[in-house]
């Protein structure tokens, strides 16, 4: 379960003040398959920050399988994300002086139920290019593999940021069934910021953000 | 008048030998308003980097304006550029140390008959964002003063390497606006690589590409 209570964060630039969210409220059962649709600058990847701890909240409490997250330290909230919660960033943060492969591994060393490599490999079809490095590869394919590499760690939230922005629309479908299954048969968490607006027909709940807020919720209702 | 004559791109890495282009041949007129799909990893930004000599060819010919870009030193190739072409890259490329205003200025001082800063903006609603850095922005507008940045140049050509990816319908097609606007009304040739199939309705040509080669051109004939 997660629960977010009155969460704002505001960013100061220069005279700029920026009310990136204002005073959001939520709460996010366990095994929900959760979308966020909203335009650009919305506040949907601030969103997915604070509530996996990757930023911290202006005020506000954000609870996460019982623990409040907004009130740890740096040390104990990469403690929470290395034990609990998966990541695929908006710009992939692959590690560049490693393979493909090793990329995926290093998901899949932080995990106490690890799902294999080769069956991630072939599920997003790089089997033949598990040994190149970053840069040598496509901007759809860095995405795969990062993709990938959260999926290794098998963890019980998946946080995921535009996971098909690079993808044309065959491999996005792809993408997207790997992400059903895994929440249908382990029953993982899914929060997913997209722009693609066929996933919301298979999210549980559809979370629409305008300027900073959450201006609807659809339950779909899936379970 | 872009000419292309049996291009080929092979990356060596290790023991793999990827043919990122397989004799490809293509002829794209003055003004004219192309769009490249395909699927990911078939060759699409490594055809994008040939043809505005970023990257080097394996074999074949590429005259862009009765310009002879294969045969050009880096440095020829370098000067031909900044005169001629415009780039929206697939990541962005934005300068860190510069503001969002900045970094747009960059484009329009390479240019003889740049387009005003406060315009571009304007257009991309990004004027209260003006004095922000790269890392203050969401991922959608680094992708949006991309763009403003190489339309503040005002280039003779504009490839485009999926210059819509990081944003929501709304202000995807904003942007696709202005793009087609500029081939319009200045003329521009602009070869944009995309998985959005809005795209291809407005454009003049569509090529469709698969594991390096280009197995169909569909020709719309929108002049
Ligand atoms: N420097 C490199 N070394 C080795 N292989 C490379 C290199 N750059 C690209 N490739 C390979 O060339 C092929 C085509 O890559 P390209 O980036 O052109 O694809 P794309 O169509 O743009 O894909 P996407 O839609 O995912 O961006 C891919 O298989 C990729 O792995
Ligand atoms: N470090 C920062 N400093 C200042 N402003 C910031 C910072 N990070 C984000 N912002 C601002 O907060 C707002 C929301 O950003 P956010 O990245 O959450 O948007 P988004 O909905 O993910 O957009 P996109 O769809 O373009 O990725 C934007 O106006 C952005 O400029
Ligand atoms: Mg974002
Ligand atoms: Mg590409």
């Amino acid at each position: 379960m997660i629960k977010i209570k009155n969460v704002r964060k505001i960013y100061q630039t220069g005279v700029v003040e920026t009310h990136a969210l204002r005073d959001v409220s939520l709460e996010i059962k366990d095994g929900e398959f959760v979308v966020v649709l909203g335009p650009s600058g919305s506040g949907k990847s601030t969103f997915l920050n604070v509530v996996s701890g990757l930023d911290s909240v202006t005020s506000g409490h954000i609870i996460v399988d019982d623990e409040v997250i907004t009130d740890m330290s740096d040390k104990e909230l990469t403690n929470f994300r290395r034990r609990k919660l998966g990541f695929i960033f908006q710009s992939y943060n692959l590690l560049s002086n490693l393979t493909v492969y090793e990329n995926i591994e290093v998901g899949k060393n932080l995990s106490h139920n690890p799902i294999e490599i080769d069956e991630l490999l072939e599920k997003i079809g790089m089997t033949i290019e598990k040994d190149k490095y970053p840069y040598q590869l496509s901007g759809g394919q860095q995405q795969r593999v990062s993709i990938a590499r959260a999926l290794a760690k098998n963890p019980s939230i998946l946080f995921c940021d535009e996971p098909t922005g690079a993808l044309d629309e065959t491999t996005g479908k792809q993408v997207l069934e790997v992400l059903q299954r895994l929440n249908k048969e382990l029953n993982t968490t899914i929060v997913i910021v997209t722009h693609n607006i066929a996933i919301k027909d298979i999210a549980d709940k559809v979370i629409h953000m305008k300027s900073g807020e959450i201006y609807e919720i659809e339950d779909n209702q899936q379970k």
